[in-house]
Order: C-alpha cells, then structure tokens, then sequence
C-alpha cells in the first residue's frame, strides 16, 4: 500500500511542479508530504510561488492563482495515469484573459494524444478547439444541440468571454 | 480508441432523443446558463455506471428522467448509450463499434425504478460494463473527467483531503 | 428572538421573489421553513422555476443558475438592511453574458442611493461603471493602483471578458 | 455619508504608502489574477476590526503585513486607514471627516505582535471603532460586503446554514 502511493506520488509531484511553472509562466511550486514516514497519518501541504512573488501556502493565494494550482494538480495526475479520453467542465471559470489562454494552449496540447471535450464559456478556450458545439434551450425547458459550427459564426460566442 | 458518439433518450433536460457525435481532436461545448452542458458530461457518468448518484447531481435516478420541461410531459423512462470505437478489438467483442447503453424506468405500481444495463444491445450488468470499460483506457482513475466545480473544491480542500485524492488514483 | 426573526424573514422572502423574477427575466422562486413554529429547528429551503422550466430544488439547478438564486438571496437581504456603502467582489463569476448584463444593471441601480464598489473581470460589469481602476503588479510581487482611468483606455480591459 | 479614501501602508502585497480614492456612485476595480484586489477589500475588513482572522483570509494578522513581494524587504508593520466624510456629523465627533486607522506590529521580542486603533490620530479602541461604524450605518449587518467566494458557498450551503444567515442579520 505504502510502495503504491509512492509510486505514484513521486511521479505526480514532479509533473506537478513542470505544470505549475509552465501554466504560471514561471512561478514555482512543490508538495510535501506532512508524514513521510507513513502518508496516510498525514496530509498533503502544496507551496506556491507566482512568478515575481514569494513562496505561500495555497490558502494565501488569489482564487485564480488558487485555481491555478488545483488545475496543474490535476493536469499532472492525468499525466501519470493517462486516458485516452478527457472532459473538462468550466475549468477556466476563475482564470482572467492570459491565464485562461494559457490553459486552453495546454488543454489544446493534450488534445494532439487524446480525445479532449471542455465545457466553456470563454473565448480564449473555444477558439483553440477544432469543433464547436452550442447548447441551447428551444423550446421552455428541453435542450438542443445547435451542431457543429465554425467558432467565428456560433451566436452564443457573443455570451462567451474574450480573452 | 475513442468515443463515437453519445445518444441521449429523455435523458435529465434533453427531452426527445439527441444524438452527440464525438469527433476525435478538440471539441468545445459552450451555451448559456442552464442550457445543458453539464448534463452532457452527467450522461456520459451515467452510462458508465458509477455506483453513487452524487456524480450525477441528483437526488435519486428518477429526476434523471426528463420531467417535461416547462410544457411537455415527463418521460417515464431515460436511456443514455456511449458508442466507441473498436476496430482495433481492444474489447474482445466482435464488432466495429461498443454501444454501452443504461436504462432507467419508473414503475408503474411503486416508488421504485428499474435500472437496466445493455452491451450493444444485448442485456448486461453492471459487472460487465466494468470489465468493458478498464479494458478500454477510456476512464482509468486517472482523475479525466473534470465536473463543473471540481477545481475550486480542490483548491479549498483540507491537506488531508488532497492527500487522499492520491489514494483514490493508486 | 422568533419575533425578530419573522420581522426579518417576510420581507426577505418578498424581496427575494422579487429580486430572482427581475434577475432571470421571468423566472419564479421561493422560500419555505422547514419548521415555521420553531424556525430554529430546521432549515430554509429555497425552490426556483428558471423561465420556461419545471421549479426544481437547489440542488437541481445549473451552477449559473444556482449562484442566480444565491446573489438574489443576499441581494434581497441588502434591500431589507439597507446601508450606504456596499463591496462586491466577482459576484459574477459563474454567469453567461446575458446574466451578467442583467447583474451589472441591478448593481449600477443599487449605486444610485449607495456607494458601490464592484470587483468584477467581466467587461459587462466593467462598463457599468462611472469610475475605473485598475490594479497590477509592477515590481514583483507589489500592488499598484493604476488611477482613474475611463473604462475605455484601460489595457487590463482587453484581460477581461466581454458580455 | 460616504467613504473617502482608503490608504494601505504595507498591507499585504500594498507595499509602502498606497491611497485609493472612493468616489460616490459606481467604482470598477479590475485586474489580472493576484494583482491585488481582493486584498482591497481585506482592507475594509481589517480597518472595521473584525474579531476573526478568517474574514481577512489569513492565517495570523501578521500574515497581512507586507512580506517583502520577490525582491524587498520583509515590512515590521502594517497600517489601514479608512477615511469617510462626516459633514452631516452622523458620528458625533467634531470633524468634517473620520478616520479610521488600525495598526498592527510585529514585536521585537517574541513572535508576538501588537495591534493598534487610532480615531482621526489619537490612540482608540475596538469598542470605540465598533460604537462609531454602528452610528454610520456602513457596516450594518445586512451582508453589504460580500467577498469572493460568498455567492458560491450560499449556492451549495445546507437549507440550515441558509437559515442561519437571516438569524445573523436579526
Ligand atoms: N430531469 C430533468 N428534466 C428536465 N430538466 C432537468 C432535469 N434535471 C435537470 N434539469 C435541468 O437542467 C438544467 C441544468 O443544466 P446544466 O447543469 O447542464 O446547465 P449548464 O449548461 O451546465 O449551465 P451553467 O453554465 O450554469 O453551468 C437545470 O436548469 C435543470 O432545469
Ligand atoms: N503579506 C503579504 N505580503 C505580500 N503579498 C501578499 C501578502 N498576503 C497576500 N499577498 C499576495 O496577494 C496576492 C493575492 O491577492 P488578491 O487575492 O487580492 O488577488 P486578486 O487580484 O483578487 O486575484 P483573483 O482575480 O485571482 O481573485 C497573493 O498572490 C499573495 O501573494
Ligand atoms: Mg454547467
Ligand atoms: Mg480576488
């Protein structure tokens, strides 16, 4: 049990800091585990530095840049156990325009390996995928799929958010 | 591998019957507040049978059944397929394609429901669709389906809380 | 104590129903006590009917939906305790273009008896606004207020979302 | 009766003396992710002396004085005044305008530290602060300064908690 969560934890905590440096630009960021000697007695402590800032716990951290942290989390769990398929629902909700680009350039990355679907109303992420779909409501209360449309024609873009 | 499309049969706002075609690549769904788009994703764990209605955000597997809407009639029934790819015979069946479908009926006489499992169109279990589906790669533990305030609970979890989410994928 | 919880609770619950009609073009909503002799026994329930749906449960609705419900809640709390100075910081976070139109309008109505500050991304609650500032980090890790600057000229703009 | 201003001196990532004009009417406060603007309204909070740390969302008021940012150096205190206009004499102190100042130092000595309130300069206290802001009618408890996150966590509270809410108002 304990040779099972290393063998994971390991790999996870260095995605983690490569996700982290690479979504934040060059911040820095590390796990630590609060009883190494048995991990389930103890918990699991992440430490963040934003690029240009110091070093903080995750809770004095902004929403976004907490978003941040919990997305590379994740993201490098994905990593280590990969899939051939990945839905994302809102992911981007808290992130403002260069960190929301950021994600959907990773997001966009993943989608070369495997299938990728995201859930999204922000310009930044719509606009890096290869199909579009709008969800809408026809008639009161029953859903309908608008079909596939190029990202530039959809009329529901006008809701999304740029950047 | 990977997932063809997704059928939805009065399955929670998607009243009538709506095909999803999944492509492979990047695909984006968007719309306005309340319009669907985390059903979609509710549909997809529906199908592959997890054990707690939690992941489906619903009280019971009743309200998963379209309720009519604001002037329709509630459905009695609700059925979700999943059809992916197996040309390249990842699951030992032979066919082109896997169609997992799940049922859920409302019974006439009492409170209860009746849940249904069928592999490509033949009746199953949930046993099976778990076997179907480790098989597949399509959804290890591997944390690959994101729901809608997934991140900001991580974000706010307990160190002890994260610690476990590790358990959870070994 | 249940007499000055009643005097609260009718117009908050007044308030409330008016506040959700107005924010969701339409739709309906209400609050029930779980135990109306004792309130201090139970819970408060909230039910809303989205235009053009069934009333479902909290816990039914959409995450945009739900904070709709939510903000509605504190903002009929607000109307019932009235004070001059009121902060919102990313109220409108979870909500589609068109939501957040309709949020912005309510607040710049409320900004005519009171100050209000707004902390907001989005660029429909952005353009609400009589007075602008923006906030960056110039040296690392330190704060500047960028100044009084008209919604149209400030570059961290093109940051935030538009509808 | 309105606000003023609001000045930081080394007030989380406020490093040195920073004044922010409020203006009647309709402000906007907008910037990147971590620029700072939560920590305006962590201000407001701090200089109305709440009891709880949690509401400035740190761990120990020493948390909120300025850390030094990437390259400066570690601040030893931290000062917030809140300055609103008193023309009406709503508060019963004879001056055009109040000012609120809260101080908190880090001690020499221990790893303690000391915390100060000063009304238009001379030396106050938190009774006072608290008898001045409840003739002002600021800060009622009427839920005027929702913070980020607050929407979100009424959103998935229990019907117990929500109940709770209007208890607190009363
Ligand atoms: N059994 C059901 N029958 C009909 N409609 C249902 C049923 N269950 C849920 N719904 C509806 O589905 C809607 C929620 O949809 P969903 O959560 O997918 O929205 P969304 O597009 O993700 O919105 P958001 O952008 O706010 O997250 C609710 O408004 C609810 O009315
Ligand atoms: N004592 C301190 N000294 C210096 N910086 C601090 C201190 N306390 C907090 N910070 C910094 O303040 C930043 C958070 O700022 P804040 O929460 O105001 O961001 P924000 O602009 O609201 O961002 P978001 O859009 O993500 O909500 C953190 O990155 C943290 O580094
Ligand atoms: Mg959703
Ligand atoms: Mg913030």
């Amino acid at each position: 049990k304990r040779e099972g969560f290393f063998s994971l934890y390991w790999p996870i905590r260095e995605e983690f800091c490569t996700m982290y440096a690479r979504l934040s630009n060059g911040g820095t960021a590390d796990m630590l585990l609060e009883n190494e000697q048995d991990p389930f007695q103890g918990g699991l402590f992440i430490r963040a530095k934003p690029k240009g800032k110091r070093t903080l716990r995750m809770e004095s951290l902004s929403g976004g840049e907490k978003s941040l942290v919990a997305l590379s989390f994740v993201l490098a769990i994905q990593k280590v156990k990969p899939s051939v398929f990945y839905l994302f629902d809102e992911v981007d909700m808290f992130l403002d325009g260069a960190n929301a680009e950021n994600v959907a350039k990773l997001i966009r990355e993943r989608a070369r390996q495997a299938q990728v679907i995201v859930i999204s109303l922000r310009k930044a992420m719509i606009m890096e995928a290869d199909h579009l779909y709008g969800i809408s409501i026809t008639k009161p209360g029953v859903s309908e799929i608008i079909g596939k449309v190029s990202p530039e024609l959809l009329e529901v873009k006008s809701e999304a958010h740029d950047g | 591998m990977y997932i063809k499309s997704l059928e939805l049969n009065n399955f929670k706002s998607f009243g009538g019957m709506k095909v999803i075609p999944f492509l492979p690549g990047f695909t984006a769904i968007t719309g306005p507040n309340g319009s669907g788009k985390s059903n979609i994703s509710d549909a997809i764990l529906f199908a592959l049978g997890p054990k707690s209605s939690k992941v489906i955000r619903a009280g019971k597997l009743t309200d998963l059944i379209f309720n009519g809407g604001g002037e329709g009639q509630a459905a009695k029934k609700c059925r979700v397929s999943l059809i992916f790819d197996n040309t390249n015979r990842e699951v030992p069946i032979e066919s082109d394609e896997i169609r997992l479908t799940r049922v859920i009926k409302i019974s006439q006489t009492s409170d209860n429901y009746y849940s249904y499992f069928y592999v490509n169109g033949k009746i199953s279990s949930l046993g099976e669709f778990e076997d179907i589906l480790s098989s597949t790669g399509l959804f290890g533990h591997g944390f690959n389906l994101v729901q809608q305030g997934d991140i900001n609970s991580i974000a706010l979890m307990t160190s002890t809380e994260r610690r476990k989410i590790i358990d959870l994928v070994s």
